[in-house]
């Protein structure tokens, strides 16, 4: 028997608006850690890897491992029928090939179950590695939001350099180029404006824009987004979830051949 | 032209 409640329903329905066009279908994993998820995209050229702890839920059961395979643009659309203020309850029983989403207003006068077939997925998980990072990068997720939709009008991969200087963003394509940069700035009035570059060493690595983007649907889930970039090894792009965990994006590099 | 890596070239199956 598994029943997780999570008052802050909405945060659900954001993490599953940012992940539903990067991976189409997906087992969750439910354990006494908590309410976990590893993805690919198609193309096996990034992956997601979501954890809601179990402390962050207002009532957490999960008798046993479970994994429910899901379709997300489905799961995505029953969830959209959930107020922004709602309590969400997933409700699954052992063995079985349904899962069920409560929804109830915060003044519990109005209670809706949504009831979702569940799939069976043959999904690779990826062992992901303590990696030390080459520079850390701390920045307002919307401003990171708005370098990725302005570089992608000009071309359709972003060269993210750090060095002493900052960090920049850089793009070409068939009309020009654009380069952004921007420095550390970690005197401001709120902490969550600030852009805070730790850097060991320089580093300079080639991504497609079309996956930046698409990770940036994640924007409403923080104010901050992390970056951390080494050579020979995946972008990590993270946005931490309220108390309760986070949403990581990896991206392979594009290398030059 | 940069070729595109795959993620299953930098994290292994467990």
């Amino acid at each position: 028997m598994l029943e997780l409640r999570l008052l802050q329903g909405s945060l659900l329905k954001k993490v599953l608006e940012s992940i539903k066009d990067l991976v189409t279908e997906a087992n969750f994993d439910c354990s006494a850690t908590g309410f976990s998820l590893q993805a690919m995209d198609s193309s096996h050229v990034a992956l997601v890897a979501l954890l809601l702890r179990s402390e962050g839920f207002e009532h957490f059961r999960c008798d046993r491992n479970i994994s429910m395979g899901m379709k997300l643009v489905n799961m995505a659309m029953m969830l959209k029928c959930a107020g922004n203020d709602d309590i969400i309850t997933i409700k699954a029983d052992d063995g079985g090939d349904t899962v069920t989403f409560m929804f109830e207003s915060p003044n519990q006068d109005k209670i809706a179950d949504f009831e979702m077939k569940l799939m069976n997925i043959d999904s690779e998980h990826l062992g992901i590695p303590e990696a030390e990072y080459q520079a850390i990068v701390r920045m307002p997720s919307s401003e990171f939001a708005r370098i990725c939709k302005d570089l992608s009008t000009i071309g359709d991969t972003v060269i993210i350099s750090v060095t002493k200087e900052g960090v920049k963003f850089s793009t070409k394509g068939d009309i020009g180029t654009a380069n952004i940069v921007c420095r550390q700035n970690a005197t401001v009035d709120k902490p969550e404006d600030a852009i805070i570059i730790e850097m060991k060493e320089p580093v300079s690595l080639t991504f497609a824009l079309r996956y930046m983007n698409s990770f940036t649907k994640a924007t409403p889930l923080a104010n901050i987004v992390t970056i951390s970039l080494s050579s020979e090894l995946p972008v990590v792009v993270e946005y931490k979830i309220a108390e309760m965990g986070y949403i990581r994006f990896y991206l392979a590099p594009k290398i030059e051949e | 032209d940069a070729k595109q890596g795959n993620i299953m070239s930098f994290f292994k199956k467990v």
